[in-house]
Protein backbone atom coordinates (compact mmCIF):
# COMPACT_ATOMS: atom_id res chain seq x y z
CA UNK A 1 0.00 0.00 0.00
CA UNK A 2 2.57 2.51 0.87
CA UNK A 3 6.30 2.50 -0.14
CA UNK A 4 9.22 5.03 1.26
CA UNK A 5 12.29 4.95 -1.08
CA UNK A 6 15.29 6.55 0.06
CA UNK A 7 13.38 9.06 1.22
CA UNK A 8 15.17 12.40 2.97
CA UNK A 9 14.35 15.32 4.26
CA UNK A 10 16.49 18.29 5.11
CA UNK A 11 15.61 21.75 6.03
CA UNK A 12 17.17 24.96 4.85
CA UNK A 13 17.39 27.71 7.48
CA UNK A 14 19.77 30.43 5.90
CA UNK A 15 23.08 28.64 5.15
CA UNK A 16 22.55 25.91 7.59
CA UNK A 17 20.76 22.67 6.47
CA UNK A 18 19.00 20.79 9.29
CA UNK A 19 18.82 16.77 8.02
CA UNK A 20 16.02 15.79 9.65
CA UNK A 21 15.12 12.27 7.67
CA UNK A 22 18.04 10.48 6.10
CA UNK A 23 18.05 7.17 4.04
CA UNK A 24 14.62 6.15 4.92
CA UNK A 25 12.70 2.90 3.57
CA UNK A 26 10.04 1.07 4.60
CA UNK A 27 7.09 -0.77 3.35
CA UNK A 28 3.66 -0.82 5.01
CA UNK A 29 1.08 -3.33 3.30
CA UNK A 30 -2.68 -3.05 3.80
CA UNK A 31 -4.09 -3.43 7.12
CA UNK A 32 -1.12 -3.73 8.67
CA UNK A 33 -1.16 -1.74 12.78
CA UNK A 34 2.12 -0.23 13.01
CA UNK A 35 3.66 2.29 16.02
CA UNK A 36 6.00 4.75 14.99
CA UNK A 37 8.59 5.24 18.23
CA UNK A 38 11.58 7.28 19.17
CA UNK A 39 13.00 10.07 20.96
CA UNK A 40 11.22 13.91 20.74
CA UNK A 41 13.01 14.85 18.01
CA UNK A 42 13.44 12.18 16.27
CA UNK A 43 11.73 13.09 13.14
CA UNK A 44 7.97 10.70 14.16
CA UNK A 45 6.11 13.95 13.04
CA UNK A 46 8.33 14.55 10.12
CA UNK A 47 7.60 11.17 8.54
CA UNK A 48 4.39 11.22 9.46
CA UNK A 49 3.43 14.35 7.13
CA UNK A 50 5.47 12.73 4.05
CA UNK A 51 3.41 9.91 4.41
CA UNK A 52 0.50 11.89 4.92
CA UNK A 53 1.19 13.70 1.64
CA UNK A 54 1.33 16.93 3.73
CA UNK A 55 4.61 17.87 2.71
CA UNK A 56 6.86 16.36 -0.15
CA UNK A 57 10.81 14.48 0.53
CA UNK A 58 13.60 16.40 -0.60
CA UNK A 59 15.11 13.21 -2.46
CA UNK A 60 13.64 9.76 -2.65
CA UNK A 61 10.03 8.72 -3.55
CA UNK A 62 6.81 7.88 -1.79
CA UNK A 63 4.41 5.37 -3.51
CA UNK A 64 0.81 5.23 -2.53
CA UNK A 65 -1.13 2.26 -4.47
CA UNK A 66 1.95 2.26 -6.84
CA UNK A 67 1.48 5.76 -7.46
CA UNK A 68 4.47 8.46 -6.89
CA UNK A 69 2.82 11.01 -4.80
CA UNK A 70 6.01 13.15 -5.21
CA UNK A 71 4.83 13.25 -8.85
CA UNK A 72 1.51 14.32 -8.51
CA UNK A 73 0.06 17.98 -8.40
CA UNK A 74 -1.18 19.52 -5.25
CA UNK A 75 -4.85 19.36 -6.36
CA UNK A 76 -4.41 16.09 -7.13
CA UNK A 77 -2.53 14.92 -3.92
CA UNK A 78 -5.66 16.83 -2.02
CA UNK A 79 -8.13 15.08 -3.74
CA UNK A 80 -6.08 11.61 -3.33
CA UNK A 81 -5.57 12.48 0.62
CA UNK A 82 -9.22 13.41 1.37
CA UNK A 83 -10.41 10.39 -0.04
CA UNK A 84 -7.60 8.17 1.71
CA UNK A 85 -6.28 9.54 4.89
CA UNK A 86 -7.45 10.72 8.17
CA UNK A 87 -4.84 12.57 10.18
CA UNK A 88 -4.42 12.95 13.83
CA UNK A 89 -2.31 16.05 14.04
CA UNK A 90 -0.06 16.16 17.24
CA UNK A 91 -1.01 19.83 17.90
CA UNK A 92 -4.55 19.02 16.96
CA UNK A 93 -5.05 22.35 14.48
CA UNK A 94 -8.84 22.51 15.12
CA UNK A 95 -10.60 25.65 13.47
CA UNK A 96 -11.49 27.88 16.62
CA UNK A 97 -14.28 29.97 15.81
CA UNK A 98 -15.98 26.54 14.92
CA UNK A 99 -18.15 24.34 17.25
CA UNK A 100 -17.02 20.44 17.94
CA UNK A 101 -19.81 19.31 15.28
CA UNK A 102 -18.68 21.81 12.62
CA UNK A 103 -15.33 20.92 12.87
CA UNK A 104 -15.95 16.91 12.61
CA UNK A 105 -18.21 18.25 9.73
CA UNK A 106 -15.50 20.08 7.78
CA UNK A 107 -14.20 17.59 6.00
CA UNK A 108 -17.07 15.69 4.48
CA UNK A 109 -18.07 18.73 3.17
CA UNK A 110 -14.89 19.17 1.29
CA UNK A 111 -15.91 15.66 -0.10
CA UNK A 112 -19.58 16.96 -1.07
CA UNK A 113 -21.49 15.14 1.48
CA UNK A 114 -25.02 16.38 1.61
CA UNK A 115 -25.57 18.70 5.51
CA UNK A 116 -28.00 15.74 7.21
CA UNK A 117 -25.70 12.94 6.07
CA UNK A 118 -22.56 14.61 7.67
CA UNK A 119 -24.25 16.15 10.53
CA UNK A 120 -25.39 12.71 11.87
CA UNK A 121 -21.85 10.97 11.55
CA UNK A 122 -20.14 14.14 13.04
CA UNK A 123 -22.98 13.41 16.15
CA UNK A 124 -21.78 9.49 15.79
CA UNK A 125 -18.06 10.14 16.17
CA UNK A 126 -18.55 12.42 18.74
CA UNK A 127 -20.71 9.86 20.78
CA UNK A 128 -18.08 7.62 19.83
CA UNK A 129 -15.40 9.39 21.78
CA UNK A 130 -17.27 10.56 24.60
CA UNK A 131 -18.00 14.11 23.42
CA UNK A 132 -21.94 13.89 22.76
CA UNK A 133 -22.49 16.52 25.49
CA UNK A 134 -20.32 18.92 23.67
CA UNK A 135 -21.31 19.46 20.38
CA UNK A 136 -22.20 22.58 20.50
CA UNK A 137 -18.46 23.46 21.89
CA UNK A 138 -16.09 26.30 19.96
CA UNK A 139 -12.85 24.26 20.27
CA UNK A 140 -11.30 26.66 22.29
CA UNK A 141 -13.90 26.38 24.80
CA UNK A 142 -12.86 22.31 25.46
CA UNK A 143 -10.24 21.11 27.58
CA UNK A 144 -6.85 19.71 26.04
CA UNK A 145 -7.74 16.19 26.20
CA UNK A 146 -11.17 17.24 24.39
CA UNK A 147 -9.60 18.81 21.87
CA UNK A 148 -7.73 15.86 20.84
CA UNK A 149 -10.73 13.50 21.00
CA UNK A 150 -12.02 15.89 18.63
CA UNK A 151 -9.09 15.74 16.07
CA UNK A 152 -9.69 11.83 16.05
CA UNK A 153 -13.30 12.21 15.27
CA UNK A 154 -12.71 14.89 12.38
CA UNK A 155 -10.08 11.96 11.22
CA UNK A 156 -12.15 9.34 11.32
CA UNK A 157 -14.92 11.41 9.09
CA UNK A 158 -15.05 10.38 5.81
CA UNK A 159 -14.29 6.63 6.32
CA UNK A 160 -10.80 7.04 5.42
CA UNK A 161 -8.85 3.97 4.61
CA UNK A 162 -5.28 5.06 6.10
CA UNK A 163 -5.94 6.16 9.62
CA UNK A 164 -2.53 8.62 10.74
CA UNK A 165 -1.96 9.68 14.11
CA UNK A 166 0.05 11.50 15.66
CA UNK A 167 0.43 10.90 19.64
CA UNK A 168 -3.39 10.51 19.92
CA UNK A 169 -3.41 9.76 23.58
CA UNK A 170 -1.03 12.23 24.65
CA UNK A 171 -3.29 14.36 26.92
CA UNK A 172 -5.73 11.84 28.09
CA UNK A 173 -5.71 9.78 30.69
CA UNK A 174 -5.51 5.86 31.17
CA UNK A 175 -9.29 5.50 30.78
CA UNK A 176 -9.71 7.75 27.84
CA UNK A 177 -6.73 6.61 26.32
CA UNK A 178 -7.49 2.98 26.82
CA UNK A 179 -10.96 3.64 25.15
CA UNK A 180 -9.36 5.36 21.94
CA UNK A 181 -6.96 2.10 21.70
CA UNK A 182 -9.85 0.22 21.70
CA UNK A 183 -11.65 1.61 19.07
CA UNK A 184 -8.26 1.91 16.43
CA UNK A 185 -8.09 -1.38 16.93
CA UNK A 186 -11.61 -2.09 15.96
CA UNK A 187 -10.79 0.08 12.84
CA UNK A 188 -7.80 -2.65 11.84
CA UNK A 189 -9.76 -5.37 12.44
CA UNK A 190 -12.29 -3.91 10.11
CA UNK A 191 -9.11 -3.49 7.39
CA UNK A 192 -8.62 -0.25 8.20
CA UNK A 193 -4.37 0.88 7.90
CA UNK A 194 -3.02 2.22 10.95
CA UNK A 195 0.07 3.91 11.44
CA UNK A 196 0.50 5.88 14.86
CA UNK A 197 3.58 7.77 16.91
CA UNK A 198 2.98 7.32 20.62
CA UNK A 199 5.19 7.37 23.31
CA UNK A 200 2.05 5.29 25.12
CA UNK A 201 3.43 1.70 25.79
CA UNK A 202 -0.48 0.64 26.19
CA UNK A 203 -0.97 1.85 22.75
CA UNK A 204 2.02 0.70 21.23
CA UNK A 205 1.51 -2.61 22.51
CA UNK A 206 -1.81 -3.23 20.09
CA UNK A 207 -0.10 -2.20 17.31
CA UNK A 208 1.56 -5.92 15.46
CA UNK A 209 4.97 -3.89 14.39
CA UNK A 210 7.29 -1.02 16.08
CA UNK A 211 9.24 1.09 13.74
CA UNK A 212 11.87 3.05 15.62
CA UNK A 213 13.36 6.38 14.56
CA UNK A 214 16.29 7.77 16.32
CA UNK A 215 18.09 11.13 14.99
CA UNK A 216 16.15 10.94 11.67
CA UNK A 217 16.75 7.08 10.79
CA UNK A 218 15.04 4.04 11.30
CA UNK A 219 16.92 2.02 13.76
CA UNK A 220 14.81 -0.55 14.56
CA UNK A 221 11.71 -2.85 12.41
CA UNK A 222 10.21 -5.96 14.08
CA UNK A 223 7.33 -7.39 14.90
CA UNK A 224 5.92 -6.80 18.11
CA UNK B 1 0.78 29.95 51.04
CA UNK B 2 -2.29 29.00 48.26
CA UNK B 3 -5.63 28.54 49.65
CA UNK B 4 -8.66 27.74 48.07
CA UNK B 5 -11.86 28.11 49.77
CA UNK B 6 -15.27 27.06 48.51
CA UNK B 7 -14.38 27.78 44.67
CA UNK B 8 -16.88 27.41 42.04
CA UNK B 9 -16.03 27.90 38.25
CA UNK B 10 -19.21 28.04 35.79
CA UNK B 11 -18.87 28.66 31.92
CA UNK B 12 -22.28 30.99 30.41
CA UNK B 13 -22.61 29.76 26.48
CA UNK B 14 -26.22 31.74 26.02
CA UNK B 15 -28.67 30.60 28.18
CA UNK B 16 -27.01 27.42 29.28
CA UNK B 17 -24.50 27.18 32.50
CA UNK B 18 -21.82 24.66 32.42
CA UNK B 19 -20.44 24.00 36.13
CA UNK B 20 -17.22 22.95 35.74
CA UNK B 21 -15.66 23.77 39.40
CA UNK B 22 -17.21 22.84 42.25
CA UNK B 23 -17.15 23.47 45.84
CA UNK B 24 -13.06 23.27 46.02
CA UNK B 25 -11.61 23.31 49.19
CA UNK B 26 -7.51 23.04 48.51
CA UNK B 27 -4.28 24.28 50.53
CA UNK B 28 -1.15 24.06 49.64
CA UNK B 29 2.23 24.99 51.71
CA UNK B 30 5.14 25.94 50.87
CA UNK B 31 7.77 23.39 48.98
CA UNK B 32 5.11 21.15 48.50
CA UNK B 33 5.29 18.62 45.65
CA UNK B 34 1.27 17.93 44.40
CA UNK B 35 0.34 16.12 41.30
CA UNK B 36 -3.55 16.77 40.12
CA UNK B 37 -4.85 13.68 38.64
CA UNK B 38 -8.29 12.71 36.82
CA UNK B 39 -10.47 12.37 33.76
CA UNK B 40 -10.03 14.70 30.76
CA UNK B 41 -12.43 17.32 30.95
CA UNK B 42 -12.67 16.69 34.98
CA UNK B 43 -11.44 20.52 35.50
CA UNK B 44 -7.96 20.39 36.11
CA UNK B 45 -6.75 22.67 33.37
CA UNK B 46 -9.27 25.19 34.95
CA UNK B 47 -8.14 24.78 38.58
CA UNK B 48 -4.71 25.38 37.59
CA UNK B 49 -5.53 28.78 35.77
CA UNK B 50 -7.40 29.82 38.69
CA UNK B 51 -4.09 28.87 41.10
CA UNK B 52 -1.92 30.93 39.01
CA UNK B 53 -4.16 33.83 38.77
CA UNK B 54 -5.09 33.35 35.02
CA UNK B 55 -8.58 33.69 35.64
CA UNK B 56 -11.10 34.21 38.46
CA UNK B 57 -13.76 32.08 40.03
CA UNK B 58 -16.96 32.20 40.01
CA UNK B 59 -17.81 31.66 43.76
CA UNK B 60 -14.98 31.58 46.73
CA UNK B 61 -12.27 32.94 47.42
CA UNK B 62 -8.18 32.18 46.65
CA UNK B 63 -5.76 33.00 48.34
CA UNK B 64 -1.81 33.57 48.03
CA UNK B 65 0.28 34.38 50.74
CA UNK B 66 -2.38 35.70 52.74
CA UNK B 67 -3.94 37.83 49.69
CA UNK B 68 -7.26 37.43 48.56
CA UNK B 69 -6.42 37.43 44.76
CA UNK B 70 -9.79 37.37 43.75
CA UNK B 71 -9.85 41.25 45.01
CA UNK B 72 -7.13 42.37 43.46
CA UNK B 73 -6.90 44.55 40.03
CA UNK B 74 -5.19 42.90 36.88
CA UNK B 75 -2.04 45.19 37.24
CA UNK B 76 -1.63 44.11 40.64
CA UNK B 77 -2.60 40.25 39.55
CA UNK B 78 -0.17 40.56 36.33
CA UNK B 79 2.47 41.52 38.76
CA UNK B 80 2.33 38.61 41.19
CA UNK B 81 2.15 36.50 38.69
CA UNK B 82 5.10 37.76 37.14
CA UNK B 83 7.51 37.52 40.15
CA UNK B 84 5.94 34.53 42.09
CA UNK B 85 4.61 31.87 39.68
CA UNK B 86 5.71 29.92 36.50
CA UNK B 87 3.65 28.23 34.37
CA UNK B 88 3.61 25.31 31.77
CA UNK B 89 0.54 25.42 29.55
CA UNK B 90 -0.84 22.32 28.36
CA UNK B 91 -0.86 23.55 24.68
CA UNK B 92 2.24 25.58 25.57
CA UNK B 93 1.29 28.88 23.92
CA UNK B 94 4.84 29.88 22.82
CA UNK B 95 5.10 32.85 20.24
CA UNK B 96 5.16 31.50 17.17
CA UNK B 97 7.30 33.94 15.17
CA UNK B 98 9.97 34.34 18.19
CA UNK B 99 12.86 31.75 18.04
CA UNK B 100 13.79 29.16 21.04
CA UNK B 101 15.36 31.76 22.83
CA UNK B 102 13.35 34.79 22.28
CA UNK B 103 10.22 33.07 23.98
CA UNK B 104 12.37 32.26 27.05
CA UNK B 105 14.01 35.69 27.72
CA UNK B 106 10.29 37.23 26.70
CA UNK B 107 9.60 36.60 30.67
CA UNK B 108 12.45 38.24 32.12
CA UNK B 109 12.41 41.15 29.34
CA UNK B 110 9.05 41.83 31.14
CA UNK B 111 10.70 41.44 34.52
CA UNK B 112 12.74 44.40 33.31
CA UNK B 113 16.45 42.07 33.63
CA UNK B 114 18.97 43.62 31.33
CA UNK B 115 19.91 41.83 27.56
CA UNK B 116 22.90 39.51 28.78
CA UNK B 117 21.67 38.04 31.68
CA UNK B 118 18.70 37.04 30.52
CA UNK B 119 20.33 35.84 27.21
CA UNK B 120 22.41 34.13 29.86
CA UNK B 121 19.57 32.60 31.95
CA UNK B 122 18.00 31.55 28.68
CA UNK B 123 20.75 29.69 27.31
CA UNK B 124 21.38 27.67 30.39
CA UNK B 125 17.29 26.41 30.89
CA UNK B 126 17.32 25.44 27.23
CA UNK B 127 20.73 23.71 27.41
CA UNK B 128 18.90 21.86 30.45
CA UNK B 129 16.13 20.55 28.68
CA UNK B 130 18.17 19.54 25.93
CA UNK B 131 17.55 22.28 23.32
CA UNK B 132 21.10 23.73 23.34
CA UNK B 133 20.95 23.18 19.35
CA UNK B 134 17.46 24.45 18.50
CA UNK B 135 18.03 28.30 20.26
CA UNK B 136 17.58 30.25 16.43
CA UNK B 137 14.36 27.69 15.59
CA UNK B 138 11.79 29.61 15.54
CA UNK B 139 8.99 28.36 17.68
CA UNK B 140 6.95 26.88 14.68
CA UNK B 141 10.12 24.89 13.46
CA UNK B 142 10.37 22.84 16.51
CA UNK B 143 9.16 19.01 16.86
CA UNK B 144 5.98 18.46 19.34
CA UNK B 145 8.13 17.52 22.67
CA UNK B 146 10.58 20.35 21.74
CA UNK B 147 8.15 23.07 21.84
CA UNK B 148 6.72 21.13 25.28
CA UNK B 149 10.54 21.50 26.89
CA UNK B 150 11.02 25.60 25.62
CA UNK B 151 7.35 25.74 27.91
CA UNK B 152 8.94 24.49 30.87
CA UNK B 153 12.38 26.41 30.45
CA UNK B 154 10.34 29.87 30.03
CA UNK B 155 8.46 28.60 32.79
CA UNK B 156 11.86 28.95 35.13
CA UNK B 157 13.20 32.33 33.31
CA UNK B 158 12.04 34.47 36.59
CA UNK B 159 12.73 31.81 39.10
CA UNK B 160 9.43 31.44 40.50
CA UNK B 161 8.48 29.95 43.43
CA UNK B 162 5.26 27.90 42.84
CA UNK B 163 5.78 25.99 39.30
CA UNK B 164 2.72 24.91 38.01
CA UNK B 165 2.96 22.66 35.28
CA UNK B 166 -0.03 21.47 33.18
CA UNK B 167 0.92 17.89 31.69
CA UNK B 168 4.69 19.04 31.20
CA UNK B 169 5.53 15.69 29.79
CA UNK B 170 2.48 14.37 27.11
CA UNK B 171 4.83 14.69 24.35
CA UNK B 172 7.78 13.88 25.28
CA UNK B 173 9.02 10.24 25.13
CA UNK B 174 9.86 8.24 28.15
CA UNK B 175 13.67 9.15 28.30
CA UNK B 176 13.01 13.14 28.08
CA UNK B 177 10.03 13.01 30.50
CA UNK B 178 12.18 11.59 33.07
CA UNK B 179 14.78 14.03 32.39
CA UNK B 180 11.84 16.54 33.34
CA UNK B 181 10.61 14.73 36.60
CA UNK B 182 14.17 14.84 37.73
CA UNK B 183 13.76 18.75 36.94
CA UNK B 184 11.26 19.14 39.06
CA UNK B 185 12.28 17.26 41.92
CA UNK B 186 15.40 19.20 42.14
CA UNK B 187 13.75 22.39 41.93
CA UNK B 188 10.99 21.18 44.84
CA UNK B 189 14.23 19.88 47.01
CA UNK B 190 15.62 23.92 46.31
CA UNK B 191 12.15 24.80 48.67
CA UNK B 192 10.30 25.39 45.23
CA UNK B 193 6.54 24.77 44.91
CA UNK B 194 5.13 22.28 42.35
CA UNK B 195 1.95 21.66 41.25
CA UNK B 196 1.65 19.70 38.44
CA UNK B 197 -1.39 17.97 36.29
CA UNK B 198 -0.44 14.75 35.36
CA UNK B 199 -1.66 11.49 32.95
CA UNK B 200 1.98 10.15 33.76
CA UNK B 201 2.41 7.43 36.53
CA UNK B 202 6.00 8.26 36.60
CA UNK B 203 5.52 11.91 36.95
CA UNK B 204 3.03 11.31 39.73
CA UNK B 205 5.05 9.09 41.88
CA UNK B 206 7.60 11.57 42.47
CA UNK B 207 4.65 14.07 43.96
CA UNK B 208 4.30 13.71 47.54
CA UNK B 209 0.79 14.12 47.25
CA UNK B 210 -2.30 13.38 44.81
CA UNK B 211 -5.38 15.59 44.53
CA UNK B 212 -8.05 13.65 42.12
CA UNK B 213 -10.62 15.59 40.37
CA UNK B 214 -13.98 14.02 38.89
CA UNK B 215 -16.63 15.90 37.18
CA UNK B 216 -15.52 18.97 38.97
CA UNK B 217 -14.92 18.13 42.53
CA UNK B 218 -11.97 16.82 44.60
CA UNK B 219 -12.81 13.37 45.01
CA UNK B 220 -9.66 12.42 46.27
CA UNK B 221 -6.52 13.64 48.23
CA UNK B 222 -4.00 11.98 50.01
CA UNK B 223 0.15 11.38 50.65
CA UNK B 224 1.13 9.20 48.03
N1 LIG C 1 -14.57 28.56 27.69
C1 LIG C 1 -15.32 27.48 28.04
N2 LIG C 1 -16.65 27.49 27.89
C2 LIG C 1 -17.38 26.41 28.23
N3 LIG C 1 -16.89 25.26 28.73
C3 LIG C 1 -15.56 25.20 28.91
C4 LIG C 1 -14.69 26.29 28.57
N4 LIG C 1 -13.42 25.91 28.83
C5 LIG C 1 -13.47 24.66 29.32
N5 LIG C 1 -14.75 24.21 29.36
C6 LIG C 1 -15.22 22.91 29.84
O1 LIG C 1 -14.74 22.78 31.18
C7 LIG C 1 -14.44 21.41 31.46
C8 LIG C 1 -13.10 21.32 32.15
O2 LIG C 1 -12.08 21.75 31.30
P1 LIG C 1 -10.56 21.59 31.72
O3 LIG C 1 -9.75 22.15 30.59
O4 LIG C 1 -10.33 22.18 33.07
O5 LIG C 1 -10.41 20.00 31.82
P2 LIG C 1 -9.13 19.10 32.13
O6 LIG C 1 -9.39 18.34 33.37
O7 LIG C 1 -7.90 19.94 32.08
O8 LIG C 1 -9.13 18.08 30.92
P3 LIG C 1 -7.94 17.44 30.04
O9 LIG C 1 -7.35 16.34 30.86
O10 LIG C 1 -8.67 16.93 28.83
O11 LIG C 1 -6.97 18.52 29.71
C9 LIG C 1 -14.48 20.67 30.12
O12 LIG C 1 -15.58 19.77 30.15
C10 LIG C 1 -14.64 21.75 29.08
O13 LIG C 1 -15.51 21.35 28.03
N1 LIG D 1 10.31 23.96 9.79
C1 LIG D 1 11.42 23.42 10.38
N2 LIG D 1 12.63 24.00 10.20
C2 LIG D 1 13.73 23.48 10.79
N3 LIG D 1 13.75 22.39 11.56
C3 LIG D 1 12.57 21.78 11.78
C4 LIG D 1 11.34 22.26 11.22
N4 LIG D 1 10.33 21.45 11.63
C5 LIG D 1 10.89 20.50 12.42
N5 LIG D 1 12.24 20.69 12.52
C6 LIG D 1 13.19 19.87 13.25
O1 LIG D 1 13.03 18.54 12.76
C7 LIG D 1 13.28 17.60 13.82
C8 LIG D 1 12.20 16.54 13.80
O2 LIG D 1 10.96 17.11 14.07
P1 LIG D 1 9.67 16.18 14.27
O3 LIG D 1 8.52 17.10 14.55
O4 LIG D 1 9.52 15.25 13.13
O5 LIG D 1 10.08 15.34 15.57
P2 LIG D 1 9.25 14.25 16.40
O6 LIG D 1 9.98 12.97 16.34
O7 LIG D 1 7.82 14.26 15.96
O8 LIG D 1 9.36 14.81 17.88
P3 LIG D 1 8.29 14.85 19.11
O9 LIG D 1 8.28 13.50 19.70
O10 LIG D 1 8.92 15.89 20.01
O11 LIG D 1 6.97 15.30 18.55
C9 LIG D 1 13.31 18.39 15.13
O12 LIG D 1 14.61 18.36 15.65
C10 LIG D 1 12.89 19.81 14.73
O13 LIG D 1 13.62 20.79 15.44
MG1 LIG E 1 6.07 14.91 16.85
MG1 LIG F 1 -6.32 20.09 30.77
Amino acid sequence: LLKLENVYKTYHMGKVSVPVLKNINLEIKKGEYVSIMGPSGSGKSTMMNLIGALDRPSKGRILLNGTDISKLSDDRLATLRQKMVGFVFQQFNLIPRLTTLENVELPMWFAGLPKRARAKRARDLLIQVGLGDRLTHKSTELSGGQMQRVAIARALANKPEIILADEPTGNLDSKSGAEIARMLDRLNDEGKTIIIVTHDPTLAKIARRIISLKDGEIVDDRIS
